[in-house]
């Protein structure tokens, strides 16, 4: 089946890093970083196959890039809504052929990772204005960025002023429901999930071989090693959990029943 | 004497920790969090009488909040130039009386700490206008924030990629003249202060005590600490031996013979 991922965030957040560390692979080669920042604001896209727990799965990657980078980012998100929708109106098409396919291929943004930089204080103007537009047409998950800055207690405040700014701005991001049918377990770890919320991520391409020979990815520095598959030193795997694991149906169901059905119904009024 | 600092850089990128810890006070209490983004654009100045080696100064911080920080960041540099030259005019004022004081206060501004956030990419379009409206006005210092971010190796190649933007530009930045007349090791060790621009500083205002006794600032991670004062972990010490200890008077010298007598020729021709 088909899963749509939107990466969202200013340039040098690592988002290109952590989408390899997520995926395992080398989605994104190290851009010549001379050329990163002057891009212009074009939305692209990348297809790959891969397999996941024994599904094989098409996962588009939507990449921003430019986004919030200039001095004026005035209206930086109507590019990105205009792609949402323009994905809608595909699929509503495509529903409304007469001899239309029994799988409709579904290319409709099914998820939408938003970085946070890791100022320590709280969201930006930036930040909420972006949420705010686009929390109504596509799941949002807000990322943030670059834990690794933050100590522990810094970013258990930073986590917790987000939550409010987001609730005052009276933005809805993607709600990661409980995981019925398993093991106790399991749901306790879920739970855990769920209160991690937003998830403070560390990627890194980078990898050593622990004692033991097992590899792990990490981030080196003189005063020690992050890991990033360490519960403790970052909630990467949770977000690969929720991800891939556990909600990615969820994602698409709320995508098809909510973000799409709500579109189809706004455009249809006019 | 008197000592002017301005301090200039998007919000959240530790510049009132990092003053706290280069003059060792609480200059800056933690602000509250809530209210720390959307306060308008209104330049501060806090003064205080400090001694630092036995000599007694007036140090005043110049503050800049909210630089930056906005959707639409367009012409944000404009209070500061207006503060800096109406610092000059007082200046122009209190030379040309004919009853002057012996020792004009000098209220100029003699340096700015420009933060740049440690992306890992290069220069932001924000990073290069700001700094080109502003070197032919004041000292600019560059510091790369909050640089324990980064791995020794991201950061050699980010103050690589900083600097050639800053000669792309045509920026000039303050030049820490050699150190003359100093035993080889005091030389030697300013030589490597030279060679760290732009400084990559960490700051903090937690204190520990070594096995030792010895009293050290410090950011406690799980994955280590990072020693504010370790050369091995941050510029700090360098900027504060430039700043404070060595280039104090060359920093005020430069603005009186350059950035002033530039100003007042411009000016005077007008
Ligand atoms: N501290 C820290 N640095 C990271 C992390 N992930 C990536 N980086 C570094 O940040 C820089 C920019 O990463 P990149 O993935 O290109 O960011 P992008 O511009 O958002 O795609 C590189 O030097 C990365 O090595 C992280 O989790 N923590
Ligand atoms: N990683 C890292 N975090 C820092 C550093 N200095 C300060 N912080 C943290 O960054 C957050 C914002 O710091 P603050 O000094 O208020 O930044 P300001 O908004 O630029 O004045 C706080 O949580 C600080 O503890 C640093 O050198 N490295």
């Amino acid at each position: 089946f088909e899963f749509t991922l939107m990466v969202v965030g200013e340039s040098g957040l690592g988002k290109s890093t952590l989408i390899n560390s997520l995926f395992l692979s080398d989605v994104y080669t190290t851009a010549n970083y001379d050329d990163r920042i002057k891009q212009t604001l074009q939305i692209e896209a990348s297809t790959m196959d891969l397999e996941e727990n024994g599904v094989r799965l098409k996962l588009t990657l939507i990449d921003t890039p430019g986004f919030g980078d200039a001095i004026d980012n005035t209206n930086c998100w109507q590019p990105i809504i205009d792609f949402i929708q323009k994905r809608f109106d595909e699929y509503i098409q495509q529903e409304s052929r007469i001899d239309r396919e029994y799988h409709i291929v579904d290319t409709r943004v099914h998820c939408c990772l938003y970085f946070i930089p890791p100022t320590g204080h709280s969201l930006r103007p930036i930040d909420i204005e972006y949420m705010k537009q686009l929390y109504d047409k596509v799941n949002i998950v807000p990322i943030i960025a670059k834990a690794d800055t933050m100590t522990e207690d810094e970013c258990k405040g930073f986590k917790r002023r987000i939550l409010k700014d987001l609730r005052d701005n009276k933005i809805r991001i993607f709600e990661f429901q409980e995981v019925a049918g398993e093991d106790e377990d399991y749901a306790a770890q879920h739970k855990s999930s769920k209160e991690s919320i937003p998830f403070a991520v560390v990627g890194s391409n980078t990898k050593i071989q622990l004692n033991g020979g097992k590899e792990v990815r990490v981030r080196k520095y003189p005063w020690g090693m992050v890991e990033v598959e360490n519960n403790d030193h970052s909630d990467f795997i949770h977000l690969r959990n929720v991800l891939i694991r556990t909600h990615m149906f969820d994602l698409i169901y709320n995508t098809n029943i909510l973000h799409y059905e709500n579109y189809r119904y706004r455009k249809g009024g006019s």
